[in-house]
């Protein structure tokens, strides 16, 4: 957070903030646990819990709340790791990072070992935070995480941020983040959900739900470097490396020739077991995948090179590690090969500007959804690769006690559940400015004000983006939203083929299904982003029935723009009214979207872009066409 | 025995907490449980209650139980307890 947030222009000092309202809102983070000493969290300056908060501080052993951490919860009592202590203590860093990301203070001089040094600060730093854990090392279990959910909905947060899920899809009954979600929706929260960390490959997206705003993952305009000297020859590769090596040159070895107990594949991955001490120690060791280092530091090697196949995360490691590509690894192996005496050095990692950004990260999972196929899932992006943020001291840095005795208070980690927290933080500071915006509002302001992400040559990308990247202080004022309300969603179920029985029991109300409900399109929800799964065999002529509620100026015209997206030519997107014109505040108009094409082909899915623009406001929705199968 | 290694823990979904005053959901869902499992003492069984903020329970079934449950009215979906992960 030390660059994520002033990547996404929300600078610290130059964001307008309602300090008072910011003071009033609770983040529930549902989570591994929180480090109450964190600095992130310290209580000076802020008084007692708001009137509102109808929670309690049930932390267990050796956990205190304060007026920063105004609720703790913990639900590992039963079936928890035995040994680990029973408290809201987070013995992971993982609840403690996403929490000091989505309302963490602001805190001068973070680093890692000097690494990302800045302010770390989450997005709305004079908000509360209410934890509840639900996971500990052995897992986060379904039956816990409903409790969280039970019981943070009844405490009173106004979000809440889920960096956790499956890794797959399921059915809405069937799916407890969705479930908890949904009574969270019926009663005004918002709950936002990492995507998953399953991509690239697509349907992969684990939070498809509607009523929940699910977060892809990028980079930010900082990377994480580390420079490996061969020789005269300088190779930048990845990875967070705390370790000073003080430039000094080591003995360089390859896996495959330090071992006389293994074979040469086993040998060249540093499998467990394989390396010879005599011949490692105090060397660099060359291993062809990142888990080798954990054998090359067993063995006394002083360092380890390895091979990486995500080029674009660095990881921390227990050790001094640098990652290469595998161009770059190609080249220390033929330096190690043809080289009599082969030195080489691993320097400390360093920060340098990365011109690229905003990209979707490779490990972030994608679209197409699997449960409702015309609902474009994940929703948004946000940061979530190589994010500093406040850690656990009970926890090392790689995540990996066997081997790493440190201890830090901000640590580097990369994936979705980075970037969810991103995107709650930014939730509750629309909050600030829109206390009585329901969850779509909220959801919708965030999606239609996200800055344009780009498919790239590689036509499936548009599933991995969702309506771009998000843009904290331009959600706070969109001109139009998309509403939809719990009837709406009930509406979907019903479309879904639940039985009017199970949605009253679900909606509590005498909801019905009726034919005409159940005859209504999913892709007809009123939701900010439009998708349709089409046949592969024929040409399609399809229409996405919309309404949008004016919350920007009184008076104002919104026209219609189509922006071609991927393949967009062999579309015809049509508007229809093509100019809405607002008199009011909170006034609906509705419209019509057309959208025909010629058959498409599976995994050639075509995009483009309605704008709706007063010309102040740029309200942004894309538009996904893909063939089924 | 091989009758506990059978069962698991499942989730009983059942919506939203009804409305009506008298309506306590602790107590149902331990009727529930005495009713699918014959059992009068559910101490046991009886993993977590979900009361608060929407109606449910959490409790160790066999696989017969789970299907008896699920057949139950007030019932909207009956799932095991599955571990997830941080991402």
């Amino acid at each position: 957070t030390t660059a994520s947030w002033d990547f996404m222009g929300f600078k610290e000092n130059k964001t307008k903030r309602v300090p008072n309202l910011e003071s009033d809102i609770i983040v529930g983070v549902i989570d591994s646990g929180i480090w109450p000493e964190s600095a992130s969290f310290d209580d000076n300056g802020f008084g007692p819990p708001p009137k509102k908060w109808k929670g309690e501080c049930d932390g267990g052993q050796n956990f205190t709340c304060n007026n920063k951490i105004i609720g703790a919860r913990y639900y590992t009592r039963n079936g928890g790791i035995i040994g680990t202590p029973q408290s809201a203590r987070d013995h992971i860093g993982h609840g403690t990072h996403t929490s000091s990301t989505a309302a963490g203070n602001s805190v001068k001089d973070a680093s890692f070992y000097g690494l990302g040094l800045g302010t770390a600060r989450g997005g709305v730093p004079a908000a509360r935070i209410a934890a509840y854990k639900v996971c500990d090392p052995g897992g986060c279990f379904s039956d816990r995480l409903l409790s969280a959910f039970d019981d943070a909905i009844a405490d009173g947060v106004d979000v809440i941020t889920i960096s956790a899920g499956a890794d797959l899809a399921a059915r809405f009954e069937q799916d407890p983040i969705a479930i908890g979600a949904f009574h969270a929706m019926a009663k005004g929260i918002l709950t936002v959900n990492s995507a998953g960390n399953n991509g690239p490959s697509t349907s992969t997206v684990s939070s498809v739900a509607p009523w929940i705003l699910s977060v892809s993952a990028s980079n930010t305009n900082r990377a994480f470097f580390t420079k490996v000297v061969l020789g005269n020859e300088k190779i930048v590769g990845r990875s967070v490396n705390s370790y000073d090596l003080k430039g000094g040159k080591y003995d360089l070895v390859y896996g495959k020739s330090a071992s006389s107990r293994c074979d040469e594949g086993s040998a060249r991955i540093c499998s467990s077991g394989c390396l010879d001490k005599k011949l490692v120690k105090g060397k660099i060791v060359l291993c062809d995948t990142p888990l080798g280092s954990h054998e090359a530091e067993w063995a006394g090697a002083v360092g380890t090179i390895v091979k990486n196949d995500r080029s674009d995360v660095s990881n921390v490691f227990s050790s001094p590690v640098a990652a290469l590509s595998e161009d770059q690894y190609e080249t220390v192996v033929s330096y190690v090969t043809s080289t009599e005496d082969p030195k080489v050095s691993i320097l400390k990692s360093d920060t340098s500007m990365n011109e690229t950004a905003p990209v979707v990260a490779s490990f972030s999972s994608r679209g197409p959804n699997t449960i409702i196929p015309d609902i474009l899932k994940p929703d948004v992006t946000a940061p979530g690769i190589e994010i500093l943020a406040a850690y656990s001291l009970d926890a090392s840095p790689s995540g990996d006690a066997a081997h790493d005795n440190r201890r830090a208070e901000y640590v580097v980690l990369s994936g979705t559940s980075m970037s969810c927290p991103h995107v709650a933080g930014a939730a509750a500071y629309l909050k600030t400015f829109h206390p009585d915006w329901s969850p779509s509002m909220i959801k919708s302001s965030i999606m239609t004000t996200a800055w344009p992400m780009n498919a790239t040559e590689d036509a499936e990308s548009v599933f991995a983006f969702g309506s771009g990247h998000l843009k904290p202080t331009a959600a706070a004022d969109p001109g139009l939203v998309y509403e939809s309300t719990k009837a709406d969603h009930i509406a979907l179920l019903c479309a879904l083929n639940f039985t009017t029985t199970s949605l009253r029991l679900i909606s509590g109300d005498n909801s019905t299904c009726t034919k005409e409900q159940a005859d209504t399109l999913p892709r007809n929800l009123n939701y900010p982003s439009m998708a349709a799964a089409v046949s592969s065999q024929t040409e399609f002529n399809l229409t996405f029935v919309r309404t949008v509620t004016n919350v920007g100026m009184a008076n104002s015209t919104y026209k219609a723009n189509v922006v071609e997206g991927a393949g967009s030519s062999k579309i015809d997107v049509k508007v229809e009214p093509d100019a809405l014109s607002m008199k009011s505040m909170y006034e609906k108009k509705s419209f019509t979207v057309t959208v025909s094409g010629k058959a498409l082909k599976p995994l050639e899915p075509m995009s483009a872009t309605l704008v709706w623009s007063d010309g102040t406001h740029t309200v942004r929705s894309p538009i996904v066409i893909y063939a089924k199968g | 025995s091989h009758q506990d290694e059978d069962k698991q823990v499942y989730i009983v979904y059942m919506g939203a907490v009804p409305s009506n005053a008298g309506y306590m959901p602790s107590s149902q869902h331990i009727n529930i449980l005495r009713e699918v499992t014959g059992e009068s003492s559910i101490e046991n069984r009886l993993v977590r209650s979900y009361r608060r903020s929407f109606n449910g329970f959490a409790a160790t079934l066999s696989d017969s139980e789970r299907e008896r449950v699920a057949n139950m009215e007030g019932v909207v979906s009956v799932f095991p307890s599955r571990k997830l992960q941080l991402q």
